[in-house]
């Protein structure tokens, strides 16, 4: 099994 | 005030419906040089990025930024009563509560009109650089379609890897395992069916099905799909609309504990 990453954690809020 | 009319609502019926499922309250933000939605699924797994180009409208009229809080299953609902080739209109005053909808039928002299009362939705907004792809694959939409269809049946996951040799969709699950694996490839009679690979160095990437196949409710909208790879970044997957517009979905990878 893989972990899912997450949007957030390559893009920032600007 | 915005006034914008597309000649033909399938447009706009078709954007919402590949999308409507995998966000459901999004700001349609109207500006003068279009209108443009971000939004991200609850698991903040994928974003939908949506640009319609002031140009696809004709008139095109947005005096000042308007944010139109929608969501999208009510504006199914009342996309369901245009007919794909009525002309659209929307319609909003400046800090409106309400976005105005006309579906005018050319030959039948039938004008319909709707009411949907907006949202305040308060969404973040992630900034998404300009970024250099490793390896970007243009081909036919209904093939990648196919492609994450058939592989889904064995797997959650796809790795898609990208070589000299050419992109490689592979999984494996229960009952076993599968892959597809594709070179560049030019019909010269139907370049709608040509594949594509442009890469500045090999990539290799995993990712959920479960969104591929739902990122592939888009495949009316364009013939052909752009897939954009690199390492440790988000898939790209675009669909190319007419006058630059866009449909564009960004999908995290999964990665090996």
């Amino acid at each position: 099994p893989t972990r899912q990453d997450m949007l957030d954690e390559f893009y920032k809020d600007p | 005030m915005l006034e914008a009319r597309l000649e033909q609502a399938n447009l706009l019926k078709k954007v919402v419906d590949a999308i409507k499922d995998l966000v459901q309250d999004c700001n349609f933000d109207c500006n003068d040089s279009g209108i443009a939605l971000q939004a991200m699924d609850n698991s903040h797994v994928a974003l939908v990025s949506m640009m319609l180009k002031s140009e696809s409208f004709s008139p095109f009229r947005c005096d000042r930024n308007i944010a139109l809080g929608i969501n999208l299953t009510s504006l199914t609902k009342v996309l369901r009563c245009a007919a794909n080739e009525d002309i659209l209109t929307l319609k909003a005053e400046d800090a409106p509560d309400v976005v105005n909808l006309v579906f005018e039928s050319a030959e039948s002299d039938r004008l319909s009109e709707y009411d949907i009362k907006l949202m305040d939705i308060d969404q973040e907004h992630l900034g998404i650089p300009e970024t250099e792809y490793a390896a970007t694959i243009s081909m036919p939409s209904a093939e990648f379609q196919k492609i994450c269809r058939d592989l889904m049946a064995l797997s959650e996951s796809v790795s898609i890897e990208c070589t000299k040799e050419g992109v490689k969709f592979a999984c494996s699950g229960d009952i076993g395992s599968g892959s597809v694996t594709l070179r560049s490839h030019t019909n010269v009679e139907k370049p709608q069916l040509n594949v594509e690979i442009d890469l500045s160095e090999p990539v290799a990437l995993t990712f959920s099905l479960k969104y591929l196949v739902n990122f592939c409710k888009a495949s009316g909208l364009s013939e052909q799909v752009r897939l954009c790879l690199s390492n440790e970044v988000p898939l790209l997957v675009e669909y190319a609309l007419s006058n630059n517009s866009y449909l564009r979905f960004y999908l995290a990878p999964k990665i090996g504990d």
